[in-house]
């Protein structure tokens, strides 16, 4: 892997998003990935929606929570994804209103990444930003600086948040993974959130994936 | 030693004495709110002392709570069985009206009252946390500074539930709150004293860079954090099985 890398600066990754009071991260990991890929592969960054997976992957449970290997297989199976713009992002469950004939973008399938953090940064810089889910402890307080918490207090085991890795680096010595969060750009530095890597903190290396786009 | 009264004001260790019942009650009810039957917390024994100052009185308290088993992941994060906490609060009386302006509980480790000062992790965490802060005063914000260093004052400081109140005045001008009723905007208030105490304590056991402090979460308790952000399908559900990537060098 490069020493330092972030697809911000590459233009693979759109503003910050707020989820609102719905637990619909994992909306965000997942199209946040998916722009991503899109953008890496057909050269195009698209803003995409959110909203038709709360409404039509019925594998996952919308604003109560949900699973990004649920989610790539929906959209798989919906037959892609509508733009933000086109199906716009409510925060609460809706009738499913997606039209094959919006879709702007579709995947081919999804992969499981290592839990090595080396092997991750290496695809990260590579192939794009990553769909992880990690443990959120200490962030409902954390405004910036690199974040890590004892491991018992931010096990491994304990995952209850998805967020896409846009890059990582140094700070001060200090490695980092770049985390694109999904509450707004009134929370953290500007939206994201930074948390050491090469520790295994909080669980970030434990569900990696990511969306294959042919 | 045993517990001592140090002042005309103090009660040792005991039922609460009919100064102490109401601000005791008033704890309980802020320590049990949201909390579902069958897991509330019951009232074991009290100590604590009241400061008088124009209409208002202050009331610190210690006192120990019972827990009932908790085995619903739905409710508790880990099984866990009946315990003692050992719970420090600070009640405002101000005509009448109870505000919870400071709450820190846990468990306890030894058996409590009666056999000299409790020791629990919640008193061996402070004295940590203490020592910590003072190691790294020039990492917070202004903001939190001031949280910090007013959480570190004397907690009879008269000035304290002021200035804890302008810091919760500022944050809901910022992020633009609005509170039902008076009722509500105190209820956070208290919510928000709690929620620097605990971000005192993540910060002095993060061992990276991060700063933690007043957010737009402020004014929420853990739980309902947990309810409305948070996603626990995550750790729960396997989900669809998918192939492993290829590592970079093979692609």
């Amino acid at each position: 892997a490069p020493p330092e890398w972030d697809w911000r600066s590459k233009g693979a990754v759109t503003k910050v998003k707020d989820q609102g009071m719905c637990g619909s991260c994992w909306a965000f990991s997942v199209t946040g990935n998916v722009e991503g890929q899109w953008f890496l592969n057909q050269g195009t960054l698209l803003s995409l929606s959110e909203q038709e997976l709360l409404d039509c992957d019925k594998m996952d449970k919308a604003c109560m929570g949900g699973l990004p290997s649920n989610a790539y297989s929906a959209i798989k199976n919906l037959g892609g994804l509508e733009t933000e713009d086109d199906y716009s992002y409510q925060g609460h469950m809706q009738s499913c209103n997606f039209s094959a004939e919006k879709a702007k973008v579709y995947i081919n399938d999804s992969v499981e990444l290592s839990q090595n953090e080396q092997k991750l940064a290496a695809w990260l810089a590579k192939r794009g930003p990553i769909s992880v889910a990690i443990n959120a402890f200490g962030m409902q307080f954390y405004r910036h600086g690199i974040s890590r918490p004892l491991r018992p207090l931010c096990s491994p085991w304990l995952i209850d948040h998805a967020v896409l890795l846009v890059g990582y680096g140094n700070r001060s010595d200090v490695p980092f993974w770049a985390i694109k969060n999904s509450w707004g750009t009134d929370w953290g530095e500007k939206g994201y959130y930074y948390l050491h890597r090469g520790s295994g903190a909080c669980g970030v290396n434990t569900m990696a994936s990511s969306a294959v786009v042919d | 030693a045993p517990a001592q009264p140090r002042a005309a004001s103090f009660q040792a260790w005991g039922p609460p004495s009919p100064e102490l019942l109401a601000p005791t009650r008033f704890a309980l009810e802020m320590f049990n709110r949201g909390r579902a039957a069958g897991t509330r917390a019951v009232l074991g024994l009290v100590r604590g002392r009241v400061r008088r100052a124009g209409q208002g009185s202050l009331y610190s308290l210690e006192a120990t709570l019972e827990e009932p088993p908790c085995n619903d992941p739905m409710v508790c994060r880990l099984p866990v069985s009946k315990k003692t906490l050992l719970c420090s609060f600070q009640v405002l009386d101000e005509l009448g009206r109870h505000v919870l302006l400071r709450k820190d509980c846990g468990p306890v480790d030894t058996k409590v009252p009666g056999a000299g000062e409790p020791k629990s992790a919640f008193t061996q965490g402070s004295a940590m946390i203490s020592s910590l802060s003072q190691n790294h005063p020039d990492n917070r914000n202004e903001t939190f500074s001031s949280v910090i260093s007013l959480l570190n004052e004397d907690p009879l400081s008269q000035d304290l539930p002021v200035k804890m109140a302008s810091i919760f005045k500022n944050f809901v001008i910022t992020y633009n709150r609005t509170y039902e009723s008076k009722e509500e905007a105190r209820w956070r208030l208290s919510v928000f004293v709690n929620n620097m105490v605990r971000a005192q304590k993540i910060q002095a056991l993060d061992r990276g860079t991060a700063q933690y402090g007043v957010t737009k979460f402020s004014d929420l308790t853990e739980e309902e954090f947990r309810t409305i952000y948070l996603n626990t399908l995550l750790r729960k559900e396997p989900g669809n099985k998918m192939k492993q990537a290829k590592s970079v060098g093979d692609l």
